[in-house]
């Protein structure tokens, strides 16, 4: 509940025929290698990278479904897993405290 | 406070930087914040050295153990801001330019070009966030950035998204009054954030994530700073 704006809460369904999606998955991973200059140096990679692409690309559905405001599709990072995503790309030390010794702003005003 | 307001168009945002395939998101958010300030007290926009704090910031948080800021494996914009405090300012990209591995300190004291006089935490307000970008510049942010992988345009409002995984460090400067959000009709009022994944990634390089309800933790560190000198 902590994450669920009651206003905006909505039931969609978010699984379907996930065939349909990876029916272009081949063509999609070619684009994809293209349009992101990417190459991987062995056969077994490149198999593997596929199958992270088609993961993905499910990935991206869901995201769309749960994110409609926004457009999810494939982008530069969709031959990573999540895990190397995070270790790659993130890379905010994980706090959520304010520390103690930093000042606080002061509160301004925000009439007028 | 203005219903839109976009500090790239005045003047005082660098073009998106690359992080690479290295965890420094937090230099680039650091940076962020000091070149947008920078701008407001010199009215010069000079783009600043992430390396320096990839090589040269081991700052570390008192208060948790392990929080220290150690180059491509992370860091904290606070505790980035606390060694610009210590080390007397950042050089220039041109100066120190930006390599995205970890290296040997090379920081030369005498090219500084812009220094910290003052950081702080701004409250979990998002009027207060939004009246502190405005007076002070360009803020730096945490965020839960679970959505970002597949992110490709538009206005991201997830109906989940936890507040308190923040692991990406990116750069507050602007907001809008409403994109319109077909689904749930009515206006979505949203920030827009300057990443640093390249041009190639989001609208431009840049994300719009909703205002209104802390989605991704958007809300929960917020840092400001003020710029001390310009040589």
């Amino acid at each position: 509940t902590d994450d669920t704006n009651t206003d905006d809460f909505i039931i969609r369904q978010v699984v379907d025929n996930e065939e349909d999606h990876l029916l272009n998955a081949e063509h999609h991973f070619t684009s994809f290698k293209s349009k992101f200059s990417k190459s991987y140096s062995t056969k077994e990679e490149h198999d593997y990278r596929f199958g992270v692409f088609k993961s993905n690309l499910i990935k991206a559905k869901l995201h769309q479904k749960l994110d409609p405001t926004a457009e999810h599709g494939i982008t530069k990072f969709s031959d990573l897993t999540a895990s190397e995503f995070r270790r790659q790309f993130l890379g905010l030390k994980k706090r959520l405290r304010l520390p103690a010794h930093a000042q606080k702003a002061p509160i301004l005003p925000t009439t007028n | 406070l203005p219903e839109d307001f976009d500090w790239r168009e005045k003047g005082a945002v660098t073009p998106v930087k690359d992080q690479g395939s290295c965890g420094s998101c937090w230099a680039f958010s650091t940076t962020g914040a000091l070149e947008g300030a920078h701008y407001l007290a010199t009215g010069k926009l000079v783009s600043l050295s992430e390396q320096q704090l990839v090589d040269c910031d081991h700052v570390c948080d008192p208060e948790q153990a392990g929080s220290c800021d150690s180059g491509c494996n992370g860091g904290l914009m606070n505790n980035a801001f606390e060694y610009l405090l210590q080390s007397g300012g950042v050089v220039q990209e041109k100066d120190y330019a930006y390599t995205g591995r970890d290296g040997s300190c090379k920081f030369d004291k005498s090219k500084v070009v812009a220094s910290v006089s003052n950081f702080s935490v701004v409250s979990l307000d998002e009027e207060q966030i939004a009246a502190n970008l405005v007076k002070n510049g360009p803020l730096a942010v945490g965020i839960n950035a679970a959505w970002m992988q597949t992110y490709m345009s538009g206005v991201s409002c997830p109906y989940v998204c936890a507040k308190s995984r923040l692991d990406h460090g990116v750069l507050l400067v602007g907001f809008g009054k409403g994109a319109y959000a077909p689904i749930r009709l009515k206006e979505k009022p949203y920030w827009i954030v300057k990443n640093s994944w390249g041009q190639n990634w989001g609208e431009q390089g840049y994300y719009k994530i909703c205002r209104g309800r802390n989605v991704c933790g958007v809300d929960s560190m917020v840092s400001t700073v003020a710029a001390a000198q310009s040589n």
